[in-house]
């Protein structure tokens, strides 16, 4: 499996908060979640109505939607689990052929 | 051989390089391959000079691609802007004209330690692979680390950060050896082009500040020709605008940097998408995305042949 299957059931959220409390509370929240920022680069960039696009591993997924739900701040998942899309990224190529 | 190369599917480091030495080879007339330098790990940072042999002080563009490691549409654009320069030569006169008046300094892979560390362990790897005895965590943001407003707000001072500038201005071997290429010949370079991903911007100066450019009604002309360009192709829409209110502020950035040492026209293009596959693109958007993105670029050069 490609990288070794690190990704499996990691997943992206994008989350969107609309207000200037909403931005403190999600700043806050990711605080404690070690994500990955897609966009935009840091937590310091995130604005109100600015979408939110956050890798969260594996582990993290559940509690991360628990709170974001508890707190009334607009998420999806667009993508629900990120080995896949790799995978399907570079096509059935092995990673041998890819290497 | 060039005939086997698949324009259509992202490449590793190795294979990108191994087509640049092909294409050289077999385009001398359009073609000149040179390495600008050596990154962290040692590894060449070659460039590819596209355009019809001529006036040695021809003017240029500098386009380059993968400055951030996870953003692979970007090397996918340089590759695919060089294979249609040159399969478009002949008959197509925009192209010919462009190519003969102008010099294109294509890198199709900036962070090159990067790219190979997102194909082989974290394919979400964004910095360079430079270390840092006194911290654990690896790299630099190498559009955090060009000497202009260097660590201001939009950067980070914290090595285990994605938005790290480095411990100082072209501290990353890979900034300072495009810097210092394009500080010997900046009197040719008329536009600085730099290729991210995603969310389908184009942005110029300034990323540092709230300020209107010199130039902004001549850039701005530029950044519209170019979307405008683009949508005709798929009916895609970019934003397109000054960095710092168009995306947001940050400093040390190659835009501003480029304009700053005198290049007139600096842009960075945010490829596709807007976040559904994110940097994940298909490789079936390689063709789409390569394309319309070709005739915002080629719109941009057009426009550096009139006087505006």
């Amino acid at each position: 499996r490609l990288y070794n299957n690190r990704y499996a059931g990691d997943q992206v959220f994008r989350i969107t908060p609309g207000s200037d409390e909403d931005v403190r509370v999600l700043k806050d929240v990711l605080e404690h979640v070690k994500v990955d920022f897609w966009q935009p680069n840091s937590a310091s960039l995130i604005g109100p109505n600015a979408t939110v696009d956050v890798h969260v591993k594996r582990g993290d997924t559940r509690g991360l939607r628990a709170r974001l739900k508890q707190e009334h701040i607009d998420h999806q998942v667009f993508i629900s689990d990120l080995q896949r899309e790799i995978e399907k990224q570079t096509g059935n190529r092995s990673s041998r052929q890819r290497r | 051989s060039e005939s086997q190369h698949d324009y259509n599917v992202y490449h590793s480091l190795e294979e990108i390089q191994s087509w640049m030495f092909e294409m050289n080879r077999t385009h001398p007339d359009l073609l000149d391959m040179f390495s600008v330098g050596k990154s962290y790990e040692g590894r060449p940072l070659y460039v590819l000079q596209l355009g019809k042999r001529g006036h040695p002080h021809k003017k240029a563009v500098w386009i380059d691609c993968g400055v951030h490691a996870r953003e692979w549409i970007g090397p996918a654009f340089c590759q695919w802007f060089v294979k249609e320069g040159i399969a478009s030569y002949q008959d197509d006169s925009v192209m010919r004209r462009l190519l003969d008046q102008l010099s294109f300094y294509i890198m199709p892979v900036f962070n090159v330690d990067g790219y190979h560390f997102s194909w082989t362990t974290d394919r979400f790897w964004r910095k360079t692979r430079s270390k840092n005895p006194k911290f654990h965590c690896r790299g630099v943001d190498a559009n955090r680390n060009w000497k202009v407003k260097w660590c201001d707000e939009g950067a980070s001072s914290h090595p285990c950060d994605d938005t790290y500038c480095g411990p100082f201005p072209e501290s990353e071997p890979e900034v300072r050896a495009v810097a210092k290429f394009l500080r010997k010949h900046k009197k040719r370079f008329r536009a600085y082009i730099s290729i991210h991903a995603y969310a389908q911007m184009l942005l110029y100066p300034y990323s540092y500040k709230y300020a209107t450019i010199p130039n902004f009604s001549c850039v701005e002309l530029a950044a519209h020709n170019a979307v405008t360009a683009l949508y005709s192709a798929y009916g895609v829409k970019y934003r397109y605008g000054p960095a710092s209110t168009t995306l947001y502020v940050s400093s040390g950035s190659s835009i501003d940097w480029a304009y700053r040492s005198g290049i007139p026209y600096a842009f960075a293009f945010e490829l596709r998408d807007t976040g559904y596959f994110g940097f994940l693109l298909p490789e079936s958007l390689i063709s789409p995305t390569c394309t319309e993105t070709m005739r915002a670029v080629t719109a941009i050069a057009s426009g550096l042949l009139k006087k505006c």
